[in-house]
C-alpha cells in the first residue's frame, strides 16, 4: 500500500537525524536549497548504504530504514 | 577496520580504567566482570595491560548516564543508541558511556543488551578504533547478540587494533615450570577441598581428586583480578576466600566475588602505615587468622571480626626458626606451611615449632 504521508515524512526526519549523527550529513537550514539538500541526503543515503552492503540506491527504501533503526553505536561511521 | 582521523592511539602500555557508576540492571560484580573481560579481549592481542584504578581520575573512565549526560551526544532513550566512547587523549578521550536507559545484562537475550559485548565495542574506540564495515567484526556498528562464552576477537579487529599498537610481545610471560627448584609464590589458600598456588597471573590447582596439577590463569576464574595476589586465605566454614592485593581485598565465593568488595585493609584493623600484606593463613580449629607483614605477625579473630590484643608481634618470636619474612602460608594435614622464595617451613599448629623445610615446589610431586 502507498505509505501515509505524514509516515513518510516522520521516517524522513528519522533518516535525516541518523544522516547527521552518523554521516556527517549537514543540512542547508535556508529552504532555497530545498533541491540541493535532497541531493546531498540522497549522497549521504548512498555513503550509508555502501557502507552496510546494501543495494546503492540514494533512496530511503525499506531495508535502508530498517537498518537505520538497529541499535547501534552512538560514534559516527564516518566522519569529516 | 578503521581509525579515527590522524589515529590517535595510547602513548604507552600501561592504560588505566576506572568505574565511575553502576548500572541498577546488573549486579556489581557482573558489571566489574564484563568490563575486565572486555579488556582482556585487547590485552590479549595486544601490549596493552589495563589496570583498574578505584579512586582517582583513570585514563579511560566508564560511567552509565541517560538522555543529556554533560557531553554533546545525549542519549535517545531505549534502543537507538546504546553507548559511545571517545577516542585515546586527555580528559574525556578514552571515556565510554553507556546508556542507563538501556536494559544491560550479562546474559545474550533478546530483551536486554549484553554489556560485555558493547564494552568490548566501545573500548575499541577507547583504544584508538573507528568502525568496521566488516559484517561480524566486534567493530562493526550495529549491535549483534552472540555467545560470548569463549567469545573471540574476529580477525578483522585483531589487524586494527595492532596497526595501531603491535601485536602481543612475542615472548609473553611465560608460567615457571612446576619443579623449577627456584620457584617461589605470591600467595597460596585451600578452596573448597583443593590447593591454590598463586604467582603474578597464573594459579596452579592441585585437587585431592586428581593426581595432576591443573594450570590455569587467575582471570579464567575471577577476570576482574587477573593481575594476582600478595596473600590469600580460606575460611572454609563459610565457603569463603579472601584474596588480598595491595591495600584492598575481595571476599569471593567459588567463581563469584561478594558485592561491596574491595574493601580498604584498614577495615580489618590494619593500621594505615600498612599498605600490603605478605600472607596470610586461617587456623580452621581457632577460628583465627594469621597476617604476616615484614617480621611481623597480626591475629585475626573471625568469630569477633576483629584483630586481637597484644598485636602485631614479632614471628621470630613465636614461630620458632622463621626467622625471615613469610611470601605465602598454608594450613593443611594440621600443619602451616609459611613459604619463603623458594623453601617452605612445615611448622606445628599447636607448639608452633619448625618440623621441617622443604623446596616451595613439594606439593607438585617433583
Amino acid at each position: 500500500f502507498p505509505v501515509v504521508p505524514e509516515k513518510e515524512e516522520e521516517d524522513m526526519q528519522f533518516a535525516k537525524k541518523y544522516l547527521e549523527n552518523f554521516y556527517d550529513f549537514k543540512e542547508e537550514k535556508n529552504s532555497l536549497f530545498k533541491a540541493k539538500n535532497l541531493n546531498r541526503m540522497a549522497d549521504k543515503i548512498r555513503e550509508m548504504q555502501s557502507f552496510f552492503g546494501l543495494e546503492v540506491t540514494g533512496e530511503l527504501n525499506h531495508k535502508t530504514l530498517d537498518m537505520m533503526k538497529q541499535p547501534r553505536c552512538g560514534i559516527p561511521d564516518v566522519r569529516s | 577496520y578503521s581509525t579515527f582521523p590522524q589515529s590517535p592511539r595510547w602513548k604507552k602500555e600501561d592504560v588505566t580504567y576506572g568505574i565511575l557508576n553502576y548500572t541498577p540492571d546488573m549486579l556489581q560484580a557482573d558489571v566489574e566482570e564484563a568490563i575486565a573481560k572486555a579488556f582482556q579481549l585487547w590485552s590479549s592481542v595486544t601490549p596493552l595491560r589495563f589496570t583498574r584504578l578505584y579512586s582517582g581520575q583513570a585514563d579511560i573512565m566508564i560511567s552509565f548516564a541517560a538522555g543529556f549526560h554533560g557531553d554533546f551526544y545525549s542519549f535517545d532513550g531505549p534502543g537507538g543508541t546504546l553507548a559511545h566512547a571517545y577516542p585515546p587523549s586527555s580528559g574525556i578521550g578514552g571515556d565510554a558511556h553507556f546508556d542507563e536507559d538501556e536494559n544491560w545484562t550479562k546474559f545474550t537475550t533478546y530483551n536486554g543488551y549484553n554489556l560485555f559485548l558493547v564494552a568490548a565495542h566501545e573500548l575499541g574506540h577507547s583504544l584508538g578504533l573507528g568502525h568496521s564495515n566488516v559484517f561480524g567484526a566486534l567493530m562493526y556498528p550495529i549491535y549483534m547478540a552472540r555467545d560470548t562464552k569463549d567469545y573471540r576477537l574476529p580477525q578483522d579487529d585483531i589487524d586494527g587494533i595492532q596497526a595501531l599498537y603491535g601485536a602481543t610481545p612475542s615472548k609473553t610471560p611465560t608460567r615457571p615450570e612446576d619443579c623449577d627448584p627456584h620457584l617461589t609464590f605470591d600467595a597460596i589458600t585451600t578452596l573448597r577441598g583443593e590447593i591454590l598456588f598463586f604467582k603474578g597471573s597464573y594459579v596452579w590447582r592441585k585437587s585431592p581428586y586428581f593426581s595432576d596439577i591443573e594450570h590455569d590463569t587467575i582471570s579464567s576464574f575471577w577476570p576482574s583480578l587477573a593481575s594476582g595476589f600478595d596473600a590469600a586465605y580460606e575460611v572454609d566454614k563459610k565457603d569463603r576466600v579472601i584474596f588480598f592485593k595491595d591495600d584492598q581485598y575481595w571476599a569471593v565465593s567459588g567463581y563469584s566475588i561478594e558485592p561491596g568488595f574491595p574493601k580498604p585493609i584498614q577495615n580489618l584493623g590494619f593500621p594505615t602505615s600498612v599498605r600490603k600484606i605478605d600472607a596470610a593463613v586461617h587456623d580452621q580449629n581457632t577460628k583465627k587468622t594469621y597476617f604476616f607483614v615484614g617480621n611481623k605477625y597480626w591475629s585475626y579473630n573471625e568469630n569477633t571480626q576483629s584483630m586481637e590484643r597484644g598485636y602485631p608481634r614479632k614471628i621470630a618470636a613465636d614461630f620458632q626458626g622463621i626467622d625471615h619474612t613469610v611470601d605465602a602460608a598454608l594450613q593443611k594435614n594440621g600443619h602451616f606451611y609459611f613459604f619463603h622464595g623458594s623453601n617452605q617451613y612445615e611448622v606445628d599448629i599447636k607448639n608452633k615449632k619448625l618440623i621441617r623445610i622443604m623446596k616451595s615446589n613439594s606439593w607438585f610431586n617433583c
